[in-house]
């Protein structure tokens, strides 16, 4: 069983349409796959048509009350299931700034699940917030999508500082394993020069024993394709919506480079 | 004097694209600028090369220590001033969760302010935080950059509810006023449809006196264009990159358009 957690505090990189299309793509191939939405924005959830009806529970009521997570788990197609956020879940970082173990309450109620799958998968909101740091303390691996933009590339430092304070003090698990480069204009300088950058950064810190040392980025880029931004309109993955698109195409490419890391591993 | 929040929860959208580039238009046309960082990525103060020294002073320290914000202001160019971000601004959510006041701390510092201006602009982060809020107290309208996506489009509701809140309680001046289309792929159907339901939503609105019912969107739209995403690279605005460029064109006409709306005013 691979849990990932999908993050990255920039925001409007491709976090939720990894997550969802990843997730379907992977539950297109026979594997049983959770996602579990973290972002009060919902968009994971919106994406799947999830969430909709007035007082439905979600992932609020499971880490602010005594609501189990196999309560609040949603089958939305074939192998795949999705636990819904919840406009609440913005107000959790003060509601449980007082909690004991604040940031491994998921981990705990993760304990009491009754299912087992194949793929966890968290989609996250762009914050390093408490519900980020439950998605971490739960994850054995974080996925990185990244937007090959300069502003982009700014904020990992911040980032990888967090990763490996939670990897000392909460989970000594958790990795980065895999960047995911999405929004990908192909042929732009900037793409190329960005990517550089990060390829070299990978490279350098091969070895080091840090948190980050083994990360690799997947040979799949995710190319800017409108039908990915239309999907969630429908309530649709790509794969339910325009099957045969670019979008469609770049993501069943890394669900294959995923199930071949779990193959080796 | 317009002040001037730049505010969308959603991440990725272009707001701090639409607050450096608008503030140097606004600044090369002959009024005194003063663009506030508050989001924690410091990605506007990257954006115009501020920020770089070790231990600068910065909106960190106006929020959470008694620095003024007079010693906290640099000059980029001509007309333009920035108020630099730090990375330690992430953790004034916590920080500041049991100070008096907690959301007017910026305004009460705008009191001792010397100097005057003709434009503030507030950059703020992807989220409705304390720091969200003390913009919103501060400033008296309010810009909403829209990337015209259906999952950019789906958070509406909740950024309007917490606008009303702060206007209800905590600063009666407080307007939307301007919608601006940002990253905007002409001819593309998903644009179209997510415009054609705002602007129905804006007109729908209008004159039933809500903190929005006057809210129009400008006629520029900024087009999507790579050179406003290589500048920051360079620590420059759209005008000193690529002054010949879509994106140059556009955040002119953008700012035309404000200082036609300022004359009228
Ligand atoms: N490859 C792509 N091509 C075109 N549009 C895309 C692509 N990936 C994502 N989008 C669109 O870009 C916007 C941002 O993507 P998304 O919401 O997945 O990012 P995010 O990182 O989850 O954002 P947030 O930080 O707000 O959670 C959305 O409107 C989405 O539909
Ligand atoms: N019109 C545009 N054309 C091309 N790229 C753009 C445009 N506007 C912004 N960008 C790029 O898209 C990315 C997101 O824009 P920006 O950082 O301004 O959004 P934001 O809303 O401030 O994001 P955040 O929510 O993280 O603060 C950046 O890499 C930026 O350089
Ligand atoms: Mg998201
Ligand atoms: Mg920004």
């Amino acid at each position: 069983m691979r849990s990932i957690a999908i993050i990255n505090q920039k925001g409007g990189v491709g976090k939720t349409t990894t997550a969802v299309n990843l997730a379907a793509a992977l539950a297109e191939a026979g594997n049983r796959v959770w996602i579990i939405d973290l972002d009060p924005q919902a968009h994971a959830s919106l994406h799947l048509g999830v969430g909709m009806e007035e007082d439905y529970l979600s992932m609020y009521d499971v880490l602010t009350d005594d609501v189990p997570l196999d309560q609040v788990r949603y089958q939305v197609d074939d192998n795949l299931w999705i636990s819904p956020a919840h406009i609440d879940l913005a107000a959790a970082e003060m509601e449980l700034a007082g909690a004991v173990g604040r940031e491994i309450i998921l981990r705990d109620k993760m304990q009491d699940v009754s299912e087992s799958y194949d793929y966890i998968i968290f989609d996250c909101p762009p914050s390093l917030s408490v519900l980020t740091l439950n998605a971490l303390t739960t994850a054995n691996e974080i996925f990185l999508p990244l937007q090959p933009h300069f502003l982009a590339l700014h904020g990992l430092s911040k980032l990888l500082k967090t990763i490996d304070l939670v990897a000392r003090r909460l989970n000594p698990n958790l990795k980065l394993t895999n960047v995911v480069y999405c929004l990908y204009d192909r042929g732009t300088r900037l793409a190329n020069e960005v990517i550089n950058d990060v390829e070299y950064f990978l490279t350098d810190q091969r070895n080091t024993g840090s948190v980050w040392s083994d990360a690799t980025s997947f040979d799949t880029r995710i190319r800017r394709n409108i039908r990915l931004a239309e999907a969630p309109s429908y309530g649709q993955s790509i794969f339910q919506y325009a099957n045969d698109s670019n979008g469609a195409q770049d993501y069943r490419s890394l669900a294959m480079e995923v199930m071949q890391q779990t193959q080796a591993a």
